[in-house]
């Protein structure tokens, strides 16, 4: 400390401040302790487990918990190591859960690492919330560059996870990301989002051309299924409506995609990595 | 899907 300046050691003591509360939430956080700067904080479990993410206290009034980021490690990888939110154990029919860390109580990553690599913290299943928000953030951003860096932020404002037990641990017990559970029909809920940057002629052309005839912009979409009967988590921005092929706009899944598209981006590089050629 | 939104981390928030 000897050596920090004084505005330093100013900005160390209200973050050491941070340490004192104590919340299940950002939200409790916001309300509670009147707190409105984005960033750290530490949170506690019903059990008392303690754990830091990032709190986005400035979003629509704030109180958004960071609970997980899907990163893909390899866009070519195959279900392969680093595929937390699909499986790890390669395309296996067997495996129709892969790592199951939809509907888990697994953790890992870290709030700073979270466009690095995988992310997932005790909020995931132990808050109980009533929205949504999503940040699409170019990879290996630092926190602090977040929100100035997304290239598409929105939110739902109709409290839809009230329906579904309060956060995605329950909505995925009801919806599993399972290879097999149902046909393209057996989609999950599909919701209504608010932007907060981009609009739905953004999202529109973050997806690939052939994809834009099966998608209605400006919602998230919860378990999709595609025509080969493999199960995606999120189609995040999108409701598909048409033509099934669902693994080149949601992402996540479960253990098996056929023939050969399993990942957490399941089949975004179809047509090669470009300017948004064909499917990819 | 274009080189942006492949190359970014989806954050999921809860409020």
């Amino acid at each position: 400390p000897q050596n920090l300046t004084r505005t330093n050691f100013e900005h160390l003591e209200r973050l050491s401040n941070r340490s004192r509360y104590v919340a299940r939430s950002c939200k409790e956080i916001r309300d509670r302790y009147n707190e409105q700067e984005d960033g750290l904080y530490y949170l506690t479990t019903a059990n008392g487990m303690v754990y830091q993410t990032f709190c986005d206290m400035t979003t629509a009034g704030g109180g958004w918990t960071l609970v997980a980021s899907v990163h893909e490690n390899s866009i070519n990888g195959r279900c392969t190591v680093g595929d937390r939110w699909s499986s790890q154990q390669g395309n296996n029919l067997n495996l129709p859960d892969g790592d199951g860390n939809w509907s888990n109580r697994n953790t890992f990553g870290t709030a700073e690492g979270a466009t690095s690599d995988d992310f997932k913290n005790p909020g995931y299943y132990d808050i109980k919330a009533e929205d949504m928000s999503v940040w699409h953030v170019p990879n290996n951003f630092p926190l602090d560059h977040w929100n100035l860096a997304a290239i598409l932020r929105y939110h739902t404002n109709n409290r839809f996870l009230r329906l579904y037990g309060g956060n995605l641990f329950q909505l995925f017990k009801h919806y599993p990301v399972r290879y097999n559970i149902g046909s393209c029909s057996n989609r999950g809920p599909a919701v209504p989002i608010v932007y907060d940057h981009g609009d739905r002629e953004t999202t529109r052309m973050f997806y690939g051309l052939k994809p834009r005839k099966e998608f209605e912009p400006g919602f998230i979409t919860f378990r999709a299924i595609n025509n080969e009967r493999a199960a995606m988590a999120i189609c995040s921005g999108v409701k598909p409506i048409a033509g099934c092929n669902t693994e080149h706009y949601c992402i996540g899944g479960g253990g098996y995609f056929y023939p050969d598209q399993c990942g957490d981006f399941p089949s975004f590089d179809y047509d090669s990595l470009g300017m948004g050629q064909g499917w990819s | 899907a274009s080189k942006e939104m492949t190359e970014a981390a989806v954050l999921l928030f809860y409020r």
